[in-house]
């Protein structure tokens, strides 16, 4: 996974 | 998700909501920043460039096309409605936020956690959200009659940002691995600006007055 798909927050 | 972090969501939900209410139902924006209101439509709009490629939850999902339409809503309406535009506070409002996207887009480019084009439109939105609400205090400081929608407005903004940090800190400690700089020292910073608003406005909360922000 990239660092983006690990982004969960608004 | 943990509580902190459900509540920060909702705190922020409560700020739009009191804000359209106002808007919506008093037909005025007096007191309220343009120039913040479209600082955070681009905030928006640079951060979830991403929301039909990357899905993370029908919550995600939900709460981005919520925080899309409402940003691009209250921008419409102080500068389109027959009405509520005619009761926007233009002559204080006079921080010149184009001056601020230029600098968070250099330091999107600069740091970031990847140079890819989503990275830096994340980075970008994340420095630029931290001092959205700049316009905003301005105007309050230049406020002679504070409305408390719009005190509790920006009080539930603030409330939002805390809540995010107390977040953080639970995940940092019950997450292994979860390290973002970037997102923590700018919401730190975003978090620093409020504290003179919040001294005055719980103040005037407990002395029962109306709030009002020294210049």
């Amino acid at each position: 996974k990239d660092a983006f798909e690990k982004k969960d927050e608004l | 998700m943990n509580l902190f972090r459900l509540a920060g969501d909702m705190t922020h939900l409560v700020s739009v909501v009191v804000l359209l209410l106002k808007i919506h139902t008093i037909k005025s924006c007096a007191g309220v920043s343009l120039k913040t209101q479209e600082l955070y439509a681009l905030v928006f709009a640079a951060r979830y460039l991403d929301l039909f490629v990357h899905f993370v939850s029908l919550y995600n999902t939900v709460m981005k096309l919520v925080f899309l339409a409402s940003s691009f809503t209250i921008v419409w309406y102080m500068r389109r409605h027959k009405i509520v535009r005619r009761t926007y506070d233009k002559e204080h409002d006079t921080f010149r936020h184009h001056f601020i996207v230029l600098p968070c887009l250099v330091l999107g480019l600069l740091l970031n956690e990847k140079f890819t084009f989503r990275e830096v439109m994340w980075a970008f939105s994340i420095y630029l959200e931290a001092v959205a609400i700049l316009p905003q205090l301005v105007l309050l400081q230049r406020t002679r009659n504070i409305d408390n929608l719009t005190a509790q407005y920006v009080f539930f903004l603030g409330a939002y940002r805390v809540l995010y940090i107390f977040n953080w800190i639970y995940r940092y400690f019950t997450e292994p691995h979860f390290v973002h700089w970037i997102s923590w020292i700018a919401g730190i910073v975003q978090t620093l600006l409020y504290g003179d608003f919040f001294y005055y406005y719980i103040l005037s909360w407990k002395n029962n007055v109306k709030l009002e922000l020294p210049a």
